[in-house]
């Protein structure tokens, strides 16, 4: 899903 | 987010917050009628600051923060990503374009041709990413080059006679701070299902390890209370 394909660390 | 990857971005803030530390006391320097000791050596020996290694975290962060207004993580998220985007940018503008700090980058040493760096980087990241997409491309590429962006500022600081603190102080926190991302990563693949980056782990490891032998001089300057020395 999107969520995962967006990166959450700088 | 964990105590690991908290710690890592406030070492990585950490970083960047003594090399604008670094520079402004530059500035201030040189605006003083009469320079004070400090000042003369300071303006006199060169900053031991590369710019090529400021202008290729400057390029990583334009490249991995290319989702910065499309993909909303958190207030944090987005907050330390304008921080470093915005240091990085400025702290390459300074040495470049401020009348006063340039005078103390000694561009002659400072001479790693970093465009090498660069290219190889954007070839493995079009054969080697986890989404054949150009945003993911581009935040790949970021990692590869963020691995190996530190070793114009390794190799200069071996051409550098007398380290000063300062830029000791900045690399020592540049290389923990990923050192702290690895246990970050330890630590999420251990609480989270299906949570494997080979890419980001290899990358992150192999930059950890870059700083090996400068972390070891770094530790034995502080233990034996003596000036930092990069053998040649």
């Amino acid at each position: 899903d999107d969520k995962e394909a967006a990166h959450d660390e700088l | 987010m964990n105590i690991f990857r908290l710690a890592g971005d406030m070492t990585h803030l950490m970083s960047v917050l003594v090399l604008l530390l670094k520079i402004h006391t530059i500035k201030s320097c040189a605006g003083k009628s009469y320079p004070c000791s400090l000042c003369f050596i300071l303006l006199e020996s060169s900053s031991g600051i590369s710019l090529k290694t400021q202008e290729l975290y400057a390029l990583v962060f334009a490249t991995r923060y290319l989702d910065i207004f499309t993909d909303f993580i958190s207030v944090y998220n987005t907050i330390m990503k304008l921080i470093f985007l915005g240091s990085s940018f400025s702290i390459v503008w300074y040495i470049r374009r401020h009348k006063i700090v340039r005078r103390s980058y000694d561009k002659d040493q400072d001479t790693f041709r970093h465009f090498f760096l660069v290219l190889p980087c954007l070839l493995l990241a079009l054969i080697i990413n986890e989404k054949f997409t150009f945003k993911e491309v581009l935040w790949t590429f970021s990692l590869y080059l963020e691995a190996v962006a530190i070793l114009p500022q390794l190799i200069l600081l071996q051409r550098t006679r007398n380290i000063d603190n300062l830029t000791g102080q900045y690399v020592f926190l540049l290389g923990a701070y990923r050192a702290l991302y690895i246990l970050n990563w330890i630590y999420r693949y251990f609480t989270e299902p299906h949570y494997v980056h080979w890419i980001t782990w290899i990358s992150g490891l192999v930059q950890t390890l870059l700083y090996a032998d400068f972390f070891y001089y770094y530790f034995s300057s502080l233990k034996n209370n003596v000036k930092l020395k990069l053998p040649a």
